[in-house]
């Protein structure tokens, strides 16, 4: 552990916390992708099964829990509050899901991280292809609507954030553990690109006090 | 199953 993946983490948890803030305050789910909250519960699922079979710390093990748990309760709110909002989510969550899937599953069948053909090591390598481009309906959605509530801009950010800061730890690790997984950096490092274009926006309008606006 | 590849990170 390093201080870059703890903040990582803990800009993760933070993100979820925002995104459950947001549907609370404002009873609402509009704005919120469904198809990428569903991604996303999908990617821990194929990552972290692997709780029950591997043991590496208290730490891993109970974030692992927490964001297993956290994301279908997600769910959950989501599809109980789905005719909350504004706009009919079916008209706007429009992005082709089936295509990340295929492409996720083809590129961890192809190369599974470190040459290792298990079905856990294929599920894996699956699910960091999968999480690095999970966002796509979230950001193609706010392309769509052009504006968003606070909290949901602060939720997208601070899940940028998470993967960004992974990027600094492998960095880290590669120096001074000796430690370096191409698979991991290679998918962090698009995960985190998909959001440049967000947090340019976000710098500008939000860090400047204007409202958020896609121009 | 198990330790083949081991997976520290979250």
């Amino acid at each position: 552990m390093n201080i870059f993946r703890f903040l990582a983490d803990m800009s993760h948890v933070l993100s979820i916390l925002l995104l459950l803030q947001k549907i609370r305050s404002s009873n609402s789910v509009a704005g919120i992708s469904f198809k990428t909250q569903a991604l996303y519960a999908l990617v821990f699922v194929t990552r972290y099964l692997d709780v029950f079979i591997y043991f590496v710390s208290i730490y891993n093990t109970a974030m692992k829990i927490l964001f297993l748990g956290t994301s279908f309760y997600t769910l959950h709110v989501m599809y109980k509050k789905r005719d909350s909002g504004t706009i009919a989510a079916n008209t706007i969550d429009t992005f082709r899901v089936e295509f990340l899937l295929i492409g996720s599953l083809a590129l961890a069948l192809i190369f599974p991280s470190e040459r290792i053909y298990s079905v856990t090591n294929i599920l894996w390598t699956f699910s960091l292809w999968l999480e690095s481009v999970a966002i796509l309906p979230q950001l193609f959605m706010l392309q769509r609507t052009g504006q968003a509530e606070s909290l949901t801009v602060h939720y997208i950010f601070a899940l940028g954030l998470y993967r960004g800061f992974y990027v600094l730890n492998w960095i880290y690790r590669y120096y001074f553990d000796n430690w370096f997984s191409l698979t991991s950096f290679v998918t962090g490092i698009i995960q985190t690109a998909l959001y440049s274009d967000f947090f340019w926006v976000y710098y500008q309008k939000v860090l400047k006090g204007k409202k958020f606006e896609l121009p | 199953l198990g330790d083949e590849n081991a997976h520290d990170e979250l």
